[in-house]
């Protein structure tokens, strides 16, 4: 069977054809799925899991029509990278997170910012709410709001799309993982800029940064080490996100 | 603790790979259970390829959907799973998927079958590296609760 698959491909390289190149897809597809379903599970349950596969299809194509049989990689490897670059370009040409979510995420940050130089550490909740004149309660709404769409948006909220193609989210640099064959430097010179940034930060904020992408726990997890619910763990991730994109981009 | 943490990494790597390859057998598994249907008249009837072709999203999302919980990435396919690929692809080939339609009923229901046994096997796999990796976890969470370990000396 391996030997049918690799006929296929020499075949298709040799001569596209419209009929070679939908065997491939429909053989290849679920490497979507697989894609979709890991992306889905950072966005909100009100994203239809359908629309990501249709996205992802695009770079699968993309990946067929592109893929050098004789440079030695992996098809799946490619074909993966490709895909996810397709889905996440999608969702945000569509710009999937509500104006008004990112706009008090900025104006958070901002707050953030002025304060940290202002006293040379990293503010507390009190001093935040009252530089935008806001509640403890309200201030924790805008990061409800926040954690409420999902872990794709703080990634999105501190990607590193400096290597072109393949955007780093926050995830991808933070946790483990295996380097590519390109961006190995670029890559451990983010997780060192990231690593200092995480050290000036405040105590549970470290923890749950730490436990969270480093030793990946998860938030109920942490919740557990820290004594607090998973909601609270939320909380201080989001604050925590938001608090190293007003360092990193200061 | 650098001990747990290598074990967590290297059953976690595992656990990474033998997830994709067991998503990508449930999607070819869908891609077959999706012709099976059709045929006991339950699907529309685009049985051929630009018509399976058009059915990949619904056929391969699943709409039920929880989340773990944890941070999820998407890294490059470790040795592991190249080595499963080529078992799954052993198991079930390209003509097999986009020529389903012209499969019979007999050898439609065998590849079936096997896909099905192949996820099964995954699925538990599977299973087993998430009891590792969450026991070691709970036992790491543990040490930084009890102060045995602070978040200062990891950094
Ligand atoms: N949030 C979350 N929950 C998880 C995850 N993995 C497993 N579970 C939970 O554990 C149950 C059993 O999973 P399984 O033993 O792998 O057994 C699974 C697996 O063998 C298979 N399966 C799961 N998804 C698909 C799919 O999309 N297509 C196909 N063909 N089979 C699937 O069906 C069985 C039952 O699936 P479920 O009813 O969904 O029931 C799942 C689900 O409730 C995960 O990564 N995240
Ligand atoms: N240590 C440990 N790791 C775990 C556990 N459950 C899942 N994982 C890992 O965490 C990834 C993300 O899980 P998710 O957030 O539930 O996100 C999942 C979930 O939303 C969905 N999914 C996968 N399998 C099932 C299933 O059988 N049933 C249901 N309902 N959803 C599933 O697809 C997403 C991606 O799945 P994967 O690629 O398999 O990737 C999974 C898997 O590699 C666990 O109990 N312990």
């Amino acid at each position: 069977n391996a030997s049918e698959l690799d006929d296929v491909w020499t075949r298709y390289k040799s001569n596209p054809t419209q009929e070679d190149r939908d065997l491939l897809i429909v053989y290849y597809a679920p490497l979507v799925k697989y894609v979709a379903g890991r992306i889905a599970s950072g966005l909100p349950q009100n994203v239809d899991q359908a629309d990501l596969v249709s996205y992802g299809m695009f770079g699968l194509i993309d990946a067929i029509t592109k893929f050098d049989l004789d440079r030695g990689f992996k098809f799946e490897t490619y074909a993966i990278s490709r895909i996810k670059g397709a889905v996440l370009d999608e969702l945000r040409s569509i710009d999937w997170v509500p104006r008004s979510v990112r706009a008090k995420a900025k104006s958070v940050e901002r707050a953030m910012s002025k304060l940290e130089a202002k006293l040379h550490r990293v503010p507390t909740d009190e001093e935040i709410a009252e530089e935008l004149d806001l509640t403890g309660d309200q201030l924790n709404a805008i990061y409800n709001q926040i954690s409420s769409l999902g872990m794709v948006a703080l990634d999105e909220m501190l990607s590193f799309g400096a290597g072109g193609g393949e955007n780093a989210t926050l995830g991808d640099t933070l946790a483990d993982r295996r380097e590519g064959p390109g961006g190995v430097y670029e890559r451990v010179e983010m997780r060192q800029m990231l690593a200092e940034a995480i050290n000036g930060m405040g105590e549970r904020a470290k923890i749950v940064l730490t436990l969270y992408y480093y030793e990946n726990l998860t938030l109920a997890e942490i919740g557990r080490v820290l004594g607090v619910t998973e909601s609270r763990v939320c909380q201080i991730h989001t604050k925590a996100v938001l608090q190293l994109r007003s360092k990193l981009t200061a | 603790l650098p001990d747990l943490r290598q074990a967590r990494v290297t059953a976690a790597q595992a656990e990474n790979d033998v997830s994709l390859v067991r998503r990508v057998a449930q999607g070819r598994l869908d891609i077959v259970g999706h012709e099976i249907r059709r045929r006991a008249g339950a699907e529309g009837d685009g049985s051929d390829l630009p018509g399976l072709l058009f059915s990949l999203p619904d056929i391969l999302s699943s709409q039920s959907r929880g989340t773990s919980g944890r941070a999820v990435v998407i890294n490059e396919p470790g040795s592991i799973a190249l080595m499963l690929v080529e078992e799954l692809d052993a198991v079930v080939s390209p003509g097999d998927l986009s020529g389903v339609d012209s499969l019979d009923d007999g050898s439609l229901r065998m590849v079936c079958e096997r896909i099905g046994e192949f996820e099964a096997s995954l699925s538990s796999v599977r299973r087993q590296l998430h009891e590792r990796i969450d026991t070691i976890q709970i036992e790491i969470g543990r040490r930084y609760r009890d102060g045995e370990v602070s978040v200062d000396t990891f950094l």
